[in-house]
């Protein structure tokens, strides 16, 4: 995985090598486990950095849920490589790994993913057809059981932010469902969107704001400081309703309600001249700053046990 | 493959409150094949929209009748895929082994 190229977008067959090549050159911290499968029968894959123990305390990343937004997969698999890389030589990783797992499932949407590269660059969302509709697919980030089908998301199979005939029925989503509610332990779960530079927590399906919100605004604020201090790269931050809009049966507002605190998704780069179509020489650029906002999380999540 | 030939993505950013409730109800209109990048959030902030070619001037009509001024973020979108993909190919052969 050292001459991988992570300058450039790869096409899905390239990013599963790179993850068991990096499980077969790191076998004591990286092991690849498949929570489920997704509509079109491809292996839902994440990747577990530990260095022991069993059922520890739990961080969770994912990117690509939105399939076109490449510069998310792209960054998972740098961040793949820098924990390795980081491992034993940056203390505060190396505190987090020794008590801690991670968990990075770095193609969230693998169907949508191959269907970008190959027939639509601009899909969105999973591949499962709707019957009754010519128009395929859900959007996976308002499928969760949390206001599920409240204003929000679209009853239309035809939009792009179809909600799905009921909550969890992608496979791509009921297997993180499942995967969350059987561990028990994970006290932080990001996911990771682009663009538009935001980092933002729950609430999107109310405006009710969640028991957290000063400490999750705070650590919200200290983590786009420390992504800005490397580019200047500008973010804005606060709950997903106050920031965006209403987005219901969306994966943060899920996992907050499963009592995971430090719940974020993000939005990386950028802010209107190439959108969905980052340059690749953006990528590593994008992926340096997002880790260390990445890395005060996890490191609050570390510092803060609940 | 599907190709993205004469589609544009605007830019545009809602003044008022009234524009603001126009587009999103434009949001919601599926027959033009409108895709939002950028979702509409609150006056003075932007939006943007992927227009197919055959609904692009229409687009650009009715929001020059509502007064909501717009600039191109990409002129044509399938100049750059095309330019995204002949880089992902270039790397692809030379991942290959030589003779």
């Amino acid at each position: 995985t050292d001459s991988f190229n992570y300058s450039r977008y790869h096409k899905l067959s390239e990013i599963y090598s790179f993850q068991d090549m990096l499980v077969a050159e790191n076998p004591n911290l990286v092991s690849k486990i498949v929570i489920g499968q997704s509509y079109e029968a491809r292996p839902l894959s994440v990747l577990k950095f530990s260095t022991g123990g069993t059922n520890r305390r739990a961080i969770w990343i994912d990117t690509g849920i939105h399939a076109r937004e490449w510069i998310t997969q792209a960054s998972g698999i740098w961040f793949a490589k820098k924990i390795v890389k980081d491992y034993g030589s940056d203390p505060a990783l190396t505190d987090i790994l020794n008590n801690m797992d991670i968990f990075l499932e770095t193609v969230t949407n693998p169907d949508g993913y191959d269907y970008t590269q190959n027939s639509n660059r601009m899909w969105r969302k999973t591949r499962k057809p709707n019957p009754g509709s010519s128009c395929v697919g859900v959007d996976p980030n308002r499928n969760w059981d949390s206001g599920f089908g409240e204003p929000g998301a679209s009853s239309n199979p035809c939009s792009e932010t179809y909600r799905g005939p009921s909550a969890h029925s992608e496979s791509e989503v009921k297997a993180i469902v499942d995967f969350v509610v059987a561990h028990k332990n994970i006290k932080a779960f990001v996911t990771i969107h682009s663009y538009s530079q935001m980092l933002l927590y729950p609430f999107g399906y109310t405006s009710a704001p969640s028991k957290d919100e000063a400490e999750l605004h705070s650590l919200a604020q200290k983590a786009i400081t420390d992504l800005a201090s490397l580019y200047g790269t500008r973010y804005t931050y606060g709950s997903i309703i106050d920031t965006i809009y209403q987005a219901s049966g969306n994966t943060v507002d899920w996992t907050y309600e499963q009592g995971i605190k430090y719940s974020y998704t993000f939005e990386l780069r950028d802010t209107g001249f190439h959108g969905f179509l980052l340059p690749a020489k953006q990528i590593v650029p994008t992926a340096e700053e997002t880790w260390l906002a990445l890395m005060a999380i996890m490191s609050h999540t570390f510092k803060n046990p609940y | 493959k599907e190709l993205f030939k004469g589609h544009q993505v605007l830019q545009i950013i809602p003044k008022n409150d009234a524009q603001l409730a126009f587009l999103k109800d434009l949001e919601d209109v599926l027959e033009f094949e409108l895709d939002f990048w950028k979702g509409v959030t609150a006056v003075s902030c932007p939006v943007h929209v992927r227009a197919p070619f055959q609904f692009l001037q229409l687009l650009k009509r009715i929001l020059k009748r509502k007064d909501i001024s717009y600039v191109p973020m990409i002129d044509d979108l399938q100049a750059v895929l095309d330019e995204e993909q002949k880089e992902i190919e270039l790397f692809a052969r030379s991942l290959k082994p030589k003779n």
